[in-house]
């Protein structure tokens, strides 16, 4: 699992859509 | 190629075209084999690619075109290598990763400013290890005062350029600054900071604009604004 690629993939997509800023 | 061809490559310190080459086909390489590939490439791999963008960023005009490529291309690499968790923690670990990522933060060179601010960003909302986006916000600062300019006058001078995804990408680090500032009197006052530096007229001039992207970052950055002034 630690091999898990897509990691910056992922934190950009979640900016670019907001998701990274909504409240928890 | 082999990782550790690249990384001979690298060490060779080629010139002109033969660089840009070997960043480009290795920025192919780091994104399209697996993990075990960029685990052999490695933390000497990430320390050739950080030396000789420092090294490129220290250069005084001399070949500024290929030089701005080059330093583009290995911004390039460096977000293919960051893509898995060796490659981040890599990259977190290493002295000077965040340094010369602020440092590419450029508004001369649009889409490489475009590309480092989107990776900062990225770097400030990670959970773990806490206070990433202290560290941003720190190294920001620190080059800042270097250059005996204000912290965020580079993110205004891009949110006065003409490239949407500038602009866009811009307000993504401030909404990352501003929404891991757990401190509400820190949040106001980074807010404030931004806009007594003008951020105030090219926040207007996007608002203009039809863009999914931009319309996404504006409606955080109001709905952050009227929260903190709901809560002060």
């Amino acid at each position: 699992e630690d091999d898990e690629t897509g990691i910056m993939d992922g934190l950009l997509e979640a900016l670019q859509s907001g998701a990274a800023f909504r409240r928890k | 190629k082999s990782a550790q061809m690249y990384i001979q490559e690298l060490r060779s310190e080629n010139k002109d075209n033969q660089l840009l080459n070997c960043l480009e086909s290795l920025r192919v390489s780091l994104n399209n084999n697996p993990v075990s590939w960029v685990q052999n490439f490695g933390k000497e791999g990430l320390a050739l690619l950080l030396q000789i963008l420092k090294k490129l960023q220290e250069e005084k005009d001399e070949n500024i075109n290929f030089g701005g490529k080059c330093q583009h291309e290995i911004i390039r690499c460096l977000k293919a290598f960051m893509n898995n968790k060796f490659g981040l923690k890599s990259m977190l670990d290493s002295e000077e990763g965040i340094t010369l990522l602020v440092r590419a933060v450029n508004p001369m060179k649009p889409p490489m400013m475009t590309d480092a601010v989107r990776l900062l960003s990225a770097i400030s909302i990670l959970e773990e290890p806490e206070g990433l986006h202290e560290r941003v916000l720190e190294v920001i600062t620190e080059e800042a005062e270097k250059r005996n300019i204000e912290r965020f006058q580079p993110l205004i001078s891009g949110m006065q350029n003409s490239s949407i995804a500038l602009r866009a990408s811009c307000m993504q680090l401030i909404n990352a600054l501003i929404s891991r500032a757990e401190e509400l009197d820190f949040r106001i006052h980074i807010r404030s900071e931004l806009l007594r530096l003008g951020l105030r007229e090219p926040l207007k001039a996007v608002r203009m604009i039809e863009n999914e992207e931009l319309k996404v970052q504006l409606s955080v950055f109001d709905d952050q604004a009227e929260d903190d002034s709901e809560d002060l």
